[in-house]
């Protein structure tokens, strides 16, 4: 079975703003 | 066929041809007769009776003139052209002759052929930096000890090898015309049967010019007579052949000599080897250390192993050492994402694509390691594999793995399935 590639809208970033990927 | 290598491709010693390196070449002189023109004369005897015929010098009559240049022309015996100096440049004053080789060479001999007497002293030096700084390599005299401060015929060992001897062999004032003075520079030199294996003497024949000094005249003592006029317009320097065998210096590397662009003399080098001697290895063929090539070995320079990443490579004598002699070439600034000596493996970052040889430009792919998903940026630099957080599978940590689901919290992207 081959699992979904993560979903980077699905993510909450508001309290890891430094962590953010820059295109996200 | 390229004497640089055998039948097969293979390197071999190979040496420029042996020649009279100063033919042809200009020799600078510190007394030339002529200027203004002067009579000379030329003793000869017979029956224990003494003669002399008188000519003139003029350096302005081609006919009468004996420059330099006859030193080193064609030396044909039944037309013999000869330089000769100012009558009677007696002890102190000295006559000298310079020539200058235009490079290295490997000299075998000097010799001098008389028009004159041969002078009572001189002495033959050279030079391996073009002039700067001179050393002795044969002295000639009847008095050694004291033109000289040498004894007379010393005897060479291993220990003195690099050491101008004096002797009053070649000194006797007859024949009075046709006379020589031949200097083997190997003669009587204990290694000189093992030339190869001594640097010493490689050291000792290499010139890049010579000079000759003529120190004191010989003379029947009668200069200082009544008719000393005559006797010393008598007693002169004159000589009709200078040569100076051996052979171009490259050290093995190369068969011949050329002219390059600025007009100067340097060696063809083969073998991997460049300089005006070829007396180094060329760029990036550091491999092995530069050697000298001997009849056994060829001892070319070796290409740096840096599968086609690198263009630039040093030496380097440690690692030379530690691979038992064979090879200490360091790959410098590899390119297409590798790394290593060799440029072998791939850099921080990225793996090894194994579907394609080391030498391809994109043997090394980049990690791609997913932002969210992996733990750090670096993957295993064989497989590709990135370090995965909890819960999170595939090469670039890009998805959740079996029995887990994708969260919010970028911390933990993947949490078990409850």
């Amino acid at each position: 079975e081959v699992m979904p590639t993560l979903d980077m809208t699905l993510f909450d970033w508001t309290d890891y703003e430094d962590m953010k990927p820059v295109d996200t | 066929p390229d004497p640089c290598y055998d039948e097969n491709g293979n390197p071999r010693r190979c040496i420029p041809d042996f020649v009279n390196s100063a033919f042809g070449k200009d020799v600078r002189v510190t007394s030339t007769c002529g200027s203004p023109a002067a009579r000379y004369c030329v003793v000869s005897e017979k029956d224990e009776e003494r003669t002399r015929e008188c000519h003139t010098c003029d350096a302005a009559d081609s006919k009468k003139s004996r420059p330099p240049a006859y030193l080193t022309d064609l030396n044909n015996p039944h037309n013999l052209t000869c330089w000769q100096s100012e009558n009677y440049a007696q002890y102190p004053q000295n006559v000298t002759l310079t020539l200058s080789l235009g490079k290295k060479f490997e000299v075998t001999y000097v010799s001098l052929q008389f028009c004159s007497p041969r002078p009572e002293s001189m002495a033959i030096y050279k030079s391996m930096d073009y002039g700067k700084t001179w050393m002795p390599f044969q002295f000639y005299s009847m008095q050694c000890k004291k033109m000289y401060n040498r004894q007379n015929k010393a005897v060479i060992t291993k220990q003195n090898e690099q050491e101008a001897i004096c002797t009053d062999s070649h000194t006797d004032m007859h024949p009075l015309t046709g006379g020589l003075i031949a200097f083997s520079t190997l003669d009587g030199r204990p290694s000189a049967h093992d030339f190869d294996n001594s640097p010493v003497l490689q050291d000792w024949v290499t010139a890049t010019d010579i000079k000759i000094v003529f120190s004191r005249l010989h003379t029947f003592g009668d200069e200082n007579e009544d008719d000393s006029e005559l006797a010393r317009d008598s007693y002169f320097y004159a000589v009709s052949d200078l040569q100076v065998g051996g052979r171009c210096k490259c050290n093995g590397h190369a068969s011949k000599c050329v002219k390059d662009r600025e007009g100067n003399l340097v060696c063809e080098c083969k073998h991997n080897t460049a300089g005006p001697e070829c007396d180094r290895c060329k760029p990036f063929h550091y491999d092995r250390p530069w050697q000298r090539a001997t009849a056994r070995e060829a001892n070319e320079c070796i290409a740096c192993h840096c599968n086609l990443h690198a263009r630039r490579c040093r030496f380097n004598m440690e690692l030379y050492k530690l691979s038992g002699r064979r090879s200490g070439g360091v790959c410098l600034n590899c390119r297409h994402n590798t790394a290593g000596r060799h440029c072998h493996y791939c850099k921080e970052g990225y793996y090894r694509d194994m579907s394609k040889p080391i030498s391809h430009r994109r043997a090394c792919k980049a990690c791609d390691c997913h932002p969210v998903g992996a733990a750090g940026k670096t993957c295993n630099q064989t497989t590709g594999q990135c370090p995965c957080k909890d819960g999170v599978s595939g090469l670039t940590c890009n998805r959740c793995a079996k029995g887990f689901q994708q969260s919010r919290s970028p911390i933990a992207p993947c949490i078990k399935i409850p």
